[in-house]
């Protein structure tokens, strides 16, 4: 599982993004986080070279949602060799602007005192869903409405033994809001909003039935390529 | 009278998608 935190919210654990024999010794293994609506890159930076390394800092090409760096990379002393620290670099989002494929591709710089190192790595969407993305209600219907139904883009999220209520409350602490909750023919539906931080909508709807441990979750949303890494997010955080 | 309007709206919204 991941590291837990204050909001609740899911965090990956860290994985290696720039193995030690491709950067001339420098390990970095990380993750992203949303904590308290603050983002943030979390990594960790091991020396496995012979010499000390210093100078650090860090550059990310423009991406599809903006992400850049909010400060300069916090490595206050040389990194001795087989010494790792851990660094909180935090993320800004008004930074420049160009799809990437897959959409939630991050290409990053690290330089220190030896080399220029380059990597990518992916950004779990749910990170950039925002505390104030609970639609109106009236809003939602109009929208649910506008949105065409080529738009809509529906998932199966298989072994999931929630109820409704504890699903609900998993993915709000996730920003994703629930607007309402029925019962039709014995399946319990939520309706949810989520609102990204560049302003997407997505609009979906959450089927379980009782006994059944594969829920149907349909998505609107004018931006249809999210929908594919929404639902990663929702098996993501109501599997963790 | 709004609130009862969007509650019915959404049951409606729940029904029309349960029995297409």
């Amino acid at each position: 599982g991941g590291v837990g935190m204050a909001s609740g919210a899911y965090v990956v654990p860290k994985s290696v993004w720039l193995p030690a024999m491709k950067a001339k010794g420098l390990e970095i293994s990380g993750t992203f986080a949303r904590r308290a609506g603050v983002l943030q890159m979390e990594l960790s930076l091991t020396n496995k070279a012979m010499s000390i390394m210093s100078d650090f800092a860090i550059q990310f090409n423009r991406n599809s949602f903006g992400l850049a760096p909010a400060g300069p990379l916090q490595v206050l002393t040389p990194l001795s060799p087989n010494q790792t620290i851990e660094v909180s670099l935090p993320l800004s989002t008004v930074g420049p602007v160009m799809k990437m494929e897959p959409l939630t591709n991050l290409q990053v710089a690290v330089k220190n005192n030896i080399d220029v190192f380059y990597f990518s790595c992916q950004y779990p969407i749910s990170m950039l869903f925002v505390e104030d993305g609970k639609m109106e209600r009236q809003v939602f219907l109009a929208t649910w409405k506008d949105i065409p139904n080529e738009n809509e883009a529906q998932f199966q999220i298989k072994d999931c033994h929630l109820n409704a209520d504890a699903a609900s409350a998993k993915l709000q602490s996730s920003n994703i809001f629930t607007i309402a909750k029925r019962n039709a023919e014995g399946q319990d539906i939520l309706y949810q909003s989520i609102r990204l931080t560049n302003s997407i909508w997505v609009l979906s709807e959450l089927r379980m039935q009782p006994g059944n441990p594969s829920y149907t979750l349909s998505l609107k949303c004018r931006a249809s390529e999210v929908s594919p890494f929404v639902f990663q997010s929702y098996e993501m955080v109501l599997k963790n | 009278e709004l609130e009862d309007g969007l509650d019915e709206a959404f049951s409606r919204l729940a029904e029309s998608r349960t029995n297409p």
